[in-house]
């Protein structure tokens, strides 16, 4: 009845050589995939619960602020989601869902490191999740000052380029068309079994033509070019 | 002018030739205690796509050998023992074979590679702030078979400074690393070798790398591999394998989905239609070092790469990131 169980029986199955090299018939590949998906989709739930205890601490409700968070935190107990991210695929229904338009609705990114050990080097993480429109996005990271992110002076804001994409491997995405929009940010430092949670908000839509798609040859300022 | 180099912030700086996108060097200082920096490794490095023909033994059988054993599942062979690779030339996807693009943390150089304009390898080279490696993402496939030969596809990493004599290693289940040495057995005396390539080939699960006293390349894996330094100065790992032939080991039919990217049944797409071949995606990533620390290289990442950070994303109306909660609403809370 453990909620992994599902997930350690499909992973106890996949050790097979022919789902570890992909050897064995299409048909037995995606019987593999199957599996593993169904363990993850019971595994899941238990993992945000986990995350959101994590996020919100339970607190009497003592004082105002936590009254602001509560809202925050019913309203991502409804909508946050695990987001895969693979390489084949581009999904993530809460993140295109997200109302972005007339600053409606903004998105929050729980990035949780599942390393128990510390690395000798602070784990940082490339993140990149599709969005629904082009624009300018801020990305700031508001953890555990969640409850205080309205004191932020932005001073951990990024402000991101959301850029065009080729949506992977078309069967899966719901996009009509091929391309994606989709916001990069770098995520960190992760301690080891830590979450760290940033809040995506749509400073500047731009126009699907103004946006900074993949022909433009200007460099990041951050990278120093040598000649 | 001819070459753009970035770096990721992290003494790590890539160097790639303007006209082609082809990567040729990598600087490389590691930061060590303290802030400083170790001794500059400077590394000549070529990303490579290619292939090997797989053994059909219904036209590569030697007459009278009826052991036509043919490449699959349970046997790697190359069509002739010691067949070189067929190395892929770029190819132009639209109007370009190579783009540079720029990303908010970096830089990605897009290189197309196939025949005749049929490009069917996409390499991504990723210079991203802060990750302290070179990541290669590839997509693979449909692997052409109009020529009536099957392929077996390799992406090689040509190393030319680095004098490694034959010698490489590969994690044993990401556990120990295992030093292999070209044409040669621990355990026991080979003396003739017949198959030059195919008895090269080791497993990797996480990493394969070479080294000498003064440098050190490493190859890190996002899944099981084979993989294997077939010529002094480079490391190679096999990425996709279509093969038209029944090896006669397992379930036959040959290694040859025409299933390939659509999933036959409805909604995504009708069941009349077969694909041309599986795709594939995957990630390499790329470390240099000093002489003699390619474990060191592998072991500072591998563990990272096998459990990857779980992103969740949730929607909140962005009126309630802002306190708007006024007094009396906290006499109300209060009361």
């Amino acid at each position: 009845s453990h909620p992994f169980y599902e997930l350690e029986d499909a992973l106890g199955v996949v050790q097979h050589h022919d789902s570890i090299t992909g050897t064995g018939k299409e048909h037995v590949a995606r019987d593999y995939s199957r599996r593993v998906q169904a363990g993850i989709d019971k595994a899941t739930p238990h993992v945000l619960s986990i995350i959101l205890n994590q996020m919100f601490p339970n607190r009497t409700l003592k004082s105002a602020i936590d009254l602001q968070n509560s809202g925050l935190q019913e309203r991502l107990e409804e909508t946050l989601q695990y987001c895969p991210l693979l390489l084949n695929e581009s999904i993530c229904e809460a993140a295109t869902n997200t109302v972005f338009e007339g600053g409606k609705e903004n998105m929050y990114v729980v990035v949780y490191n599942p390393l128990y050990q510390q690395s000798l080097q602070p784990r940082t993480w490339v993140v990149r999740v599709p969005v629904s429109m082009p624009g300018i996005y801020s990305v700031e990271r508001v953890d555990d000052d969640i409850i205080l992110s309205r004191d932020q002076t932005g001073n951990n804001k990024q402000l991101v380029h959301a850029r065009v994409v080729n949506a992977r491997n078309d069967n899966y995405t719901t996009h009509e068309n091929n391309t994606i929009w989709q916001v990069e940010f770098l995520a960190g430092p992760l301690l080891p079994l830590g979450a760290v949670t940033y809040r995506v908000a749509l400073q500047q839509p731009l126009g699907e033509t103004e946006s900074l798609n993949e022909d433009d040859e200007i460099l990041p300022n951050n990278f120093i070019e040598i000649s | 002018e001819s070459t753009l180099s970035v770096s990721n912030g992290l003494g790590m700086i890539a160097s790639f030739d303007r006209s082609t996108g082809e990567m040729d060097r990598v600087l490389s200082q590691t930061k060590i205690f303290g802030g400083a920096y170790s001794d500059e490794v400077d590394l000549r490095l070529e990303l490579q796509w290619g292939y090997y023909t797989p053994f059909n033994s219904e036209h590569d059988t030697i007459p009278g050998d009826d052991y036509g054993q043919s490449s699959g599942a349970y046997v790697f062979r190359p069509s002739m023992p010691n067949q070189p690779l067929n190395v892929l030339p770029t190819c132009k996807s639209g109007k370009d074979s190579t783009r540079f693009v720029p990303t908010p943390l970096g830089l990605e150089v897009h290189t197309f590679y196939g025949h005749d304009d049929e490009c069917w390898v996409h390499q991504i080279v990723r210079v991203t702030q802060d990750q302290p490696w070179i990541e290669v993402e590839y997509t693979v496939g449909p692997v052409p078979i109009k020529d009536g030969r099957g392929k077996e596809v390799v992406s090689r990493f040509l190393t030319p400074d680095i004098a490694n004599n034959g010698v490489f290693f590969t994690d044993s289940n990401a556990r120990a690393f295992l030093k292999r040495q070209r044409d040669y057995r621990p355990s026991w005396n080979l003396t003739t070798v017949h198959e030059p390539i195919a008895g090269n080939y080791y497993p990797v699960t996480a990493a394969i790398f070479l080294q000498d006293e003064n440098t050190s390349f490493a190859v890190l894996t996002d899944r099981a591999r084979g993989g294997s330094s077939i010529v002094d100065g480079t490391l190679e790992v096999k990425v996709q394998r279509r093969t038209l032939v029944d090896d006669r080991h397992g379930v036959g039919e040959p290694l040859n989905e025409t299933v390939g990217g659509m999933t036959p049944y409805p909604p995504f797409g009708d069941a009349t239609r077969m694909g041309r071949g599986v795709i594939v995606s995957g990630v390499h990533r790329l470390m240099v070092g000093g002489g003699n620390t390619g474990a060191q290289l592998a072991r500072s990442a591998m563990d990272g790469i096998f459990a990857q950070p779980l992103i969740f994303v949730g929607s909140a109306p962005s009126d309630l990131n802002h306190t708007n909660v006024t007094d009396t609403t906290l006499e109300d809370e209060e009361a």
